[in-house]
C-alpha cells in the first residue's frame, strides 16, 4: 500500500491539535 | 504484551504507517546485566498508533534531559521487543550517537519524529530507537534489522546525520546485536 510519510514541521503542528489529548 | 489490543487511530487522527510501543527501563542496583534482568527492568509505558496519540504520551514523559540515574527509553515497533534476542534484531545493528550532555532531549526528539514520519526510507528495516541516559552523555541508537545489509546502514547514517544536524566531528559507530551479544554490552 502507499507509504505514510510526514515532515517534522507537520508532526510539530499535531502535537497542538484539539485531537491531541 | 503481543496479547494486548493493538492501537488504532481514532476518528480525524493521523495514523502512522506502523504502531510503535514506548518502553522505559532504569538500571537496577546491583551489578547483575544478564538478559533476564534486563527484560524484568523494561516497563511498557504506552502504544500508540496515530501522530494524536503519540503526543499525547510523549508529552507526558519527563524529558531525557530531565532523567536521573542510569535510564533509557525505547521506542520500538509494535511486536519488536527491545532486545538483542528479539527475532526482529537477532541478525541487526545499530547506529550509536554520543551526545553531550544537554542535547538528548533534543536529538531524541528530531529522531524519533523522523523514524514516525517514515523519513529513512529503507523500507522495513528501522527497529526502533533508544536513548540512555549515562552520567557523562547521552546516547542516542537506532535499530535495524539487517546488520550485513551496507547499502541500507549508509542510508540511516546518512539520514541520522541529517536530522540531528550534529557538528560534522561527531562520531557514530555501528554496532551489530550479535558483537553485543558476544562482549555483553550494548555500546
Amino acid at each position: 500500500g502507499t507509504k505514510i510519510f510526514y515532515e517534522r514541521n507537520f508532526l510539530m503542528q499535531c502535537r497542538n491539535s484539539p485531537l491531541t489529548r | 504484551f503481543k496479547l494486548r489490543p493493538s492501537p488504532r487511530p481514532g476518528p480525524g487522527e493521523h495514523p502512522l504507517q506502523f504502531n510503535y510501543a514506548i518502553w522505559f527501563s532504569r538500571k537496577s542496583q546491583g551489578k547483575t546485566s544478564s538478559s533476564a534482568s534486563y527484560d524484568q527492568n523494561l516497563k511498557l509505558v504506552g502504544t500508540f498508533a496515530s501522530v494524536e496519540q503519540f503526543w499525547g504520551i510523549y508529552s507526558h514523559l519527563v524529558r531525557p534531559s530531565d532523567l536521573s540515574g542510569h535510564c533509557d527509553y525505547h521506542l520500538f515497533k509494535e511486536g519488536i521487543r527491545p532486545m538483542w534476542e528479539d527475532s526482529a534484531n537477532n541478525k541487526g545493528g545499530k547506529w550509536i550517537v554520543r551526545l553531550k550532555k544537554g542535547l538528548g532531549s533534543r536529538c531524541w526528539e528530531n529522531l524519533i519524529l523522523a523514524m514516525l514520519g517514515e523519513q529513512f526510507m529503507v523500507g522495513e528495516e528501522i527497529c526502533g530507537a533508544v536513548i540512555s541516559i549515562r552520567y557523562q552523555e547521552d546516547i542516542l541508537a537506532l535499530w535495524n534489522r539487517t546488520a550485513c545489509d551496507q547499502v541500507t546502514t549508509s542510508r540511516i547514517r546518512d539520514t541520522l546525520k541529517r536530522i540531528l544536524n550534529l557538528p560534522p566531528n561527531t562520531i557514530m559507530e555501528y554496532k551489530t546485536h550479535n558483537d553485543s551479544i558476544k562482549d555483553n554490552s550494548s555500546f
